[in-house]
Parts: C-alpha cells; sequence; structure tokens
C-alpha cells in the first residue's frame, strides 16, 4: 500500500465523518442529497460483497465495515431521524438517467461475466456519477454550507489521491484497472468545477454561493 | 501488465 492510496482512503473517511457530524450536530440535513447518499450505500453494497468471498487484510474488512456503517447511518439520519429537515423539494435529480445507463454500461463492459463482477463493475461506473444529484442541488439552491463544501473537498480528495495511487502503481507494480481508471478520471473531473470554487471562495473564508 | 484477480482497493 502506498501513501497515496493511505491518504485516499482517509481522506474518504474523513468526508463520511464530516458529513454524520454535520447532521448530528446541527440536527439537519439541510442542503444534503439523500439521494447521493443513497446512490453511495448502494455503490458501498453492491462492492463490498466480497467481504463473504475473499480476504485481503484486517485494514481491507475494517475499512469496508466502517464505510458500509457510515453511508446507512446516513441514510437512515436523511430519511428517518432528521427527515423533517430534509430538503425534499430540491433534492430532485432523476435517479433513473443515472441508475439506467450505469446499469446497461456495467453489464456490456465488464472484467468477466460473474455475478460479483458485474455488481463490482456496476458500483465503480454509479460511484463516479453518485455525487451528481449533490451537485445538481447545490447548482438548483445556488449555495451550499461551508461545512458541505467541506464534506465535497474531502470527498474529491478522495478520488484525486487515487488517481496517483493508480499512476504510481502502474509505475511500481506494472498494474493498472482500466475500469477503475477511467471511471476514477471522470469522477474527479465532476469535481473540477466544485474545487475551483472551493479554493477561491471557501477557502477565502467566504459562503459557497452561486451567481 | 498483471492479470487482475481480485479488487484489493476500497
Amino acid at each position: 500500500m502506498n501513501i497515496f492510496r493511505i491518504l485516499g482512503d482517509v481522506s474518504h473517511l474523513l468526508a463520511m465523518i464530516i458529513l454524520l457530524v454535520k447532521i448530528w450536530r446541527s440536527k439537519s440535513c439541510a442542503g444534503i442529497s439523500g439521494k447521493s447518499q443513497v446512490l453511495f450505500a448502494i455503490v458501498f453494497t453492491s462492492r463490498y460483497l466480497d467481504l463473504f468471498t475473499n480476504f485481503f487484510s484486517i485494514y481491507n474488512t475494517v475499512m469496508k465495515f466502517v464505510f458500509l456503517m457510515c453511508a446507512y447511518i446516513t441514510v437512515y439520519l436523511i430519511y428517518g431521524k432528521f427527515r423533517k429537515t430534509f430538503d425534499n423539494e430540491n433534492d430532485s435529480f432523476r435517479l433513473e438517467f443515472l441508475l439506467i445507463p450505469v446499469t446497461g454500461l456495467s453489464f456490456l463492459e465488464n472484467q468477466s461475466f460473474t455475478p460479483l463482477e458485474i455488481l463490482w463493475t456496476f458500483s465503480i461506473y454509479l460511484e463516479s456519477v453518485a455525487i451528481l444529484p449533490q451537485l445538481f442541488m447545490i447548482s438548483k439552491t445556488g449555495e451550499a454550507e461551508t461545512i458541505t463544501t467541506h464534506y465535497l473537498f474531502f470527498l474529491g480528495l478522495y478520488h484525486a489521491l487515487y488517481l496517483a495511487n493508480w499512476i504510481w502503481r502502474y509505475q511500481t507494480e506494472n498494474y493498472y484497472d482500466q475500469i477503475a481508471v477511467v471511471s476514477g478520471v471522470v469522477q474527479t473531473i465532476f469535481y473540477c468545477d466544485f474545487f475551483y470554487l472551493y479554493v477561491t471562495k471557501v477557502l477565502k473564508g467566504k459562503k459557497l454561493s452561486l451567481p | 501488465i498483471v492479470a487482475k484477480t481480485a479488487h484489493d482497493e476500497l
């Protein structure tokens, strides 16, 4: 495991914890797209089915378990405990526009045509677009709470670090996984616009609001 | 290129 990979995982975990703490402390999930969070829960569920079939390391098993728990707790807080604060009106991204192409593509373009492998591929493709309902919500309302932008920043940073991890692995192990790399690049591109706003506005102490 | 046998990343 290289430094980019471990920092990527830490960023990912930090992003999820920031979101949970934000919701828990403010007792509100205002500004958070429940749809994106449901998609992430589906992503982890379909990807980590190998918890039952493969053992890699204690680290791998524990992290997968923690990621799954974070995702499910977040969904529960949004649609359960704090559902009165959930902004259903502005969370209006049509999920079928993501789920249908992603499902189709995972059947067409995968490493091997087996149930677990198709589900893994589905999870990789879905993860690359899962944040779109959240970004759509921000563009619709025209603003985001600063803490929400920190969440998005660490989520984007995770992807950027994973790209560095793949370059590193390609150089040192001659290893690469085309499906993961292409999806990772696509996903990181979605964050570029946000990164720009984050650096030019949020880091200078301003709230993220769109003109 | 190493043949991929399993997904060891998160």
